[in-house]
């Protein structure tokens, strides 16, 4: 464990923490992309499978309980709690552009063909494309409320803070996991474009809106 | 044979 992992561990609570409390706190989900968050409690629920099988320790099981909460936390209040106010007819990428490949890919490049294995690499790579749907609904609407902005800052730095992590590791440890850092860079791509409208607007105090 | 990688990180 190094401070970049822990960190970015971090980084990635307090952005799910900021969309549940964005929620709560407007009694709304108005601009956040259900479809997304529906990958993310896919994303957690394939990757975990090994909770109860194979113990690495107390904060590595305690982080997994948690994550999987959040993320079915935040399904249940898009879906169901808030459903009123969930803009569904912004949110329309199709799952299948990312499904279909992420599927085939898990099966075509992984370290084992085993069950848990293929679901393990599934997630890693549908992880990377999680987002898009969000990205794409903002790109959509031209606007996003700027505790949604917060939220995908802090889950672009999780990624960023991975990428320290692992170069880190390779340096200290010689440990590597290729399936995982090139997701890992593909997915930290995605929130580049977000990192300058971020920086250029929202920490200027202005409202995320795209011309 | 069986073979399980470790997954360490979240």
């Amino acid at each position: 464990m190094n401070v970049f992992r822990i960190l970015g561990d971090l980084s990635h609570l307090l952005a799910m923490f900021l969309l549940l409390v964005k929620i709560w706190r407007s009694k709304s989900c108005a601009g956040i992309s259900g479809k997304s968050q529906i990958l993310f409690a896919l994303v957690f629920t394939t990757r975990y499978l090994d909770l109860f099988s194979n113990f690495i320790s107390i904060y590595n099981t305690v982080m997994k309980v948690v994550f999987l909460l959040c993320a079915y936390v935040t399904v249940y209040m898009i879906y169901w709690k808030f459903r009123k106010t969930f803009d569904i007819e912004n949110d329309t990428f199709r799952l299948e552009f990312l499904l279909v490949p992420v599927i085939g890919l898990s099966f075509l490049v992984n370290y084992s063909y085993t069950p848990t294995e293929v679901l393990w690499t599934f997630s890693i790579y549908l992880e990377s494309v999680a987002i898009l749907p969000q990205l794409f609904m903002i790109s959509k609407t031209g606007e996003a409320e700027t505790i949604t902005t917060h939220y995908l800052f802090f889950l672009g730095l999780y990624r960023a803070l991975y990428l320290a992590n692992w170069i880190w590791r390779y340096q200290t440890e010689n440990f590597y996991d290729q399936i995982s850092v090139v997701s890992g860079v593909v997915q930290t791509i995605f929130y580049c474009d977000f990192f300058y409208l971020y920086v250029t607007k929202v920490l200027k105090g202005k409202k995320l809106s795209l011309p | 044979r069986e073979f399980t990688y470790v997954h360490d990180e979240l």
